[in-house]
């Protein structure tokens, strides 16, 4: 554990919990991608099975858990206790297009060919690209919250730190996960277009902003 | 390569 790997899952739990609250407070979810949300419950489901088959640190069980629960108490709200606000007409991001692709590459690119590796390698691959479909409606609506877009902040720093956190453990470890390391930077680029638009418009104070 | 397939992170 380093500090930088310790900021990101920190500014990732600050990014669900925001999401979370946001529906929460307002009793609703517009402008909230269900798909999005979906799919990251199915990227914690698919990578954190391993909460049964070994323990890390109590740390890493508690913080597996919580964002299991999150995610799907996130699901929850927009799909059952505030479904009415749910916006369906501009969520239609093609899902499949995301999914056939990435697990046909978590089974050809693994660490080894067993259930729980290629399990682990879907849920890295698909968490790289699951926020496709908010990003999407974003475009779609021409414009989101402010606070739909703290959000995405979050979310972006967390892969920023994660990168500089593995950065660290090649350096002090030796350590370097392949298939981590080139998803989480594909992943990071999908949040700088989305960096930029957020610095230069929510953080001068317009409040909301649109995406090109 | 060192641990391949241990994953340590969330």
């Amino acid at each position: 554990m380093n500090i930088f790997r310790l900021a990101g899952d920190m500014s990732h739990l600050v990014a669900i919990l925001i999401l979370l609250l946001k529906i929460w407070r307002s009793r609703s979810c517009a402008g909230i991608s269900g798909k999005s949300q979906v799919l990251f419950a199915l990227v914690f489901t698919t990578r954190y099975l391993d909460l049964f088959t070994s323990f890390i640190s109590a740390y890493n069980t508690v913080m597996k858990v919580v964002f299991l629960a999150l995610s799907y108490a996130t699901v929850y709200l927009i799909y059952m206790r505030f479904r009415n606000s749910y916006d369906s007409e501009n969520d239609t991001f093609r899902v499949e297009f995301l999914l056939v692709p990435v697990i046909g590459l978590s089974f050809l690119e693994n660490y080894s060919f067993t259930p729980m590796e290629i399990l682990w390698t879907f849920s890295i691959f698909l968490e790289s690209v699951a926020i496709m479909p908010q990003l999407f409606m974003i475009t779609k609506t021409g414009e989101a919250e402010s606070i739909t877009n703290h959000y995405l902040f979050f979310l972006g720093l967390y892969r920023a730190l994660y990168i500089v956190n593995w950065v660290w453990r090649y350096h002090t470890e030796g350590f370097f996960d392949q298939i981590a390391v080139v998803s989480g930077v594909v992943q990071t680029i999908f949040y700088c277009d989305f960096f930029y638009l957020y610095v230069t418009r929510v953080l001068r104070g317009r409040g909301k902003m649109s995406l090109p | 390569w060192q641990r391949r397939g241990f994953h340590d992170e969330l």
